[in-house]
């Protein structure tokens, strides 16, 4: 792991002090190793290594008696940095009844995801109404039915030859109606390249005004991470991101990566397909993951 | 006479990104720079196109390294009139459900009789999403309730198969990540049930693998290879921008055939898997 072949690359400086260029190089190549290994974006890592090399050459390394374990803190400060910036409250101030809204490519978790949103509001008071908008994959709206059913939420009746757009207004009258007071918005997953499925998006979007636009995202997620999180982004200024999958073993880099490019928080993760398998982002941890 | 004994850095660095950036990972990318070094001559050292070429031919090699093993274009043994098992597995979300719809297709247009099996009896509306696409496909599609015992079901499916002289069974399983072992477990439960329902079923385990996953498909498929011997993967999402890279590093080490892959959500979203088209896309 890289914390071991980092230690390794210092341990000979004991009483010496000072590290040597070779030194750094050797430790820069083992970190964007690592980094590259656990998934995050080539690009993302480049500039971080830039980050890294800068401090790693400053006086704080320098003048250290410790000039490995100052490293590795570096490695470590700038990962928690890049990963711990945004507020990872959910946003549920404003009129009701308000909306979350969930996208992301297709499989990611969103429809189980909505679910366990719902069961952490209703636990924390709220009571949440759920909104199948995925009318094109088989069995969609049943799955968000079925999932409304095993924790007593309640959730629209969507039709599905109406428009997406048209299925959330309809949603929003039928909440206020019950006296729910967030809508969780499902919607079915498309590629960041379709541009009339994206556009449908932001239609959605401009119909409901939700209070956040999550992404839902895999946390074995390779490369393709950043491509898109920037779309998705750039599309619906989204305000936060659910990593799901998360108690599996990938080593998660697209965490790092997303964050990266997009500077939105991951506001929670899955850890499993029971609907209470939800918690909050703990930024440390993720980047001790990472580093391995 | 030029000085120079290797590509020039910065064209390293641009292929590099290449590869990096497509999922093929670390080693295996080491691997082919070092090999691309080596086969190299001096003219060509500046050359990027002679280079890609290099590199493409040394992909292609790996792929198909892999892919002598693949059993896909076999006849099956129709003499011996046994319905064919192929049971259908991977990690959440990958598409299992909607690739199996797709095989089910393919070889129902080369006049085969195929069956389903709604053999994942967790998660909410599986079994009623396999079903629309049993019906959209015109396959029989055997089931239970929510939450029996996947094994059971697959138990009375290949009896029926059996007695309704089916050429092809595909089994349906429910998503789990390879580090749940229970889980893996209840697989092997299927498999040991489907065997003695019918000796050396299932003939075929494929792994559905997606092609936005990163280097964790590696441990998928050596996990899953383990514990149930996988004999071919799809690759799915191959319409999306993830270049799925990481089945360069699986065919290398694992030498498990890649049979088809998949092109987006419709029933003719579906190809024969061919190195060379896959290694040139990454290139594009
Ligand atoms: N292990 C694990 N599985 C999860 C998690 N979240 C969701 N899943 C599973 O991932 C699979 C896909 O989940 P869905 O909720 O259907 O995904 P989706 O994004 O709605 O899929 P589409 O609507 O087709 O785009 C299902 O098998 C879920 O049970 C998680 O945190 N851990
Ligand atoms: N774009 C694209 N989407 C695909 C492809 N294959 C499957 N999908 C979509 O991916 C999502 C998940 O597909 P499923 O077939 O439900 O996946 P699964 O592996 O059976 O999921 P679980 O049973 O929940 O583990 C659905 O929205 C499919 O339409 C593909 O090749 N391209
Ligand atoms: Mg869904
Ligand atoms: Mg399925």
């Amino acid at each position: 792991i890289l914390t071991e072949k980092l230690s390794k690359i210092f341990q000979g400086l004991k009483g010496k002090g000072r590290l040597s260029k070779e030194n750094i190089q050797e430790a820069l190549k083992q970190i964007r190793l690592a980094l590259l290994e656990a998934d995050v974006n080539y690009k993302v890592v480049k500039n971080l290594l830039e980050e890294i090399r800068q401090r790693a050459l400053g006086q704080e390394v320098l003048e250290s008696l410790t000039p490995g374990q100052q490293v590795i803190k570096i490695v470590s400060e700038e990962l928690t940095r890049l990963m711990g910036e945004g507020r990872r409250e959910l946003n549920l101030s404003g009129k009701e009844p308000l909306s979350l809204l969930l996208v992301g490519l297709q499989g990611s978790g969103k429809t189980t995801t909505a679910g366990k949103l719902a069961n952490y509001l209703r636990k924390n008071g709220y009571h949440p109404y759920l909104v199948p908008v995925d009318i094109q994959r088989p069995a969609a709206i049943e799955q968000l039915w079925k999932i409304g059913e095993e924790i007593s939420i309640p959730v629209h009746p969507s039709d599905s030859t109406d428009r997406p757009e048209d299925i959330c207004l309809k949603a929003k009258e039928a909440a206020l109606r019950i006296g729910a007071d967030i809508l969780v918005i499902d919607t079915a997953g498309r590629l960041h390249i379709d541009e009339q499925l994206m556009e449908e998006l932001l239609r959605i979007k401009d119909v409901i005004h939700p209070t956040e636009s999550l992404l839902v995202a895999d946390a074995m997620t390779g490369q393709d991470a950043v491509n898109l999180a920037v779309k998705f982004n750039q599309v619906l200024d989204i305000t936060g991101i659910i990593l799901s999958k998360m108690e599996g073993d990938a080593r998660g880099g697209a965490a790092l990566s997303i964050m990266a490019v997009t500077n939105k928080p991951i506001k929670f993760v899955g850890i499993g397909e029971k609907l209470d398998e939800l918690e909050p982002f703990y930024p440390d941890r993720m980047s001790s993951r990472i580093l391995g | 006479l030029s000085g120079k004994k290797a590509v020039d850095s910065s064209l390293l660095e641009e292929l590099e990104e290449i590869l990096f950036t497509s999922d093929i990972g670390v080693e295996i990318t080491e691997q082919l720079i070092e090999r691309l070094q080596r086969r190299v001559d001096r003219k060509s050292l500046d050359n990027p196109e002679q280079l890609k070429t290099i590199l493409k031919e040394e992909m292609i090699s790996f792929l198909e390294a892999g892919q002598e093993l693949s059993a896909v274009n076999e006849i099956p043994d129709k003499a011996r009139n046994i319905v064919e098992v192929i049971m259908f597995v991977g990690v959440n979300g990958v598409g299992k459900t909607t690739t199996i719809a797709k095989v089910a297709h393919y070889f129902q247009a080369q006049g085969q009789k195929v069956m389903l099996v709604a053999a994942d009896t967790f998660r909410a509306a599986a079994i009623e999403q396999l079903q629309i696409w049993g019906d959209r496909v015109g396959a029989e599609v055997i089931s239970q309730k929510r939450g029996a015992d996947p094994a059971a079901v697959v138990f009375d499916a290949i009896s029926a198969a059996k007695a309704r002289k089916m050429d092809k069974l595909f089994i349906d399983t429910a998503g789990r990540l390879h580090t749940k072992l229970n889980l893996m477990e209840e697989l092997k439960k299927v498999q040991r049930v489907a065997n003695q329902q019918l000796s050396g079923a299932p003939h075929q385990v494929t792994l559905v693998l997606d092609a936005t996953t990163g280097q964790n498909a590696i441990a998928q498929a050596q996990v899953f290879a383990q514990s149930l011997g996988v004999t071919d993967i799809i690759l799915t999402k191959l319409d999306g921008t993830a270049k799925g890279g990481v089945v360069i590093a699986i065919s290398q080490r694992l030498h498990i055939p890649i049979s088809f892959i998949c092109t987006g959500e419709g029933l003719e979203d579906f190809e024969i898997f061919n190195p060379r088209e896959f290694v040139e896309a990454i290139f594009d």
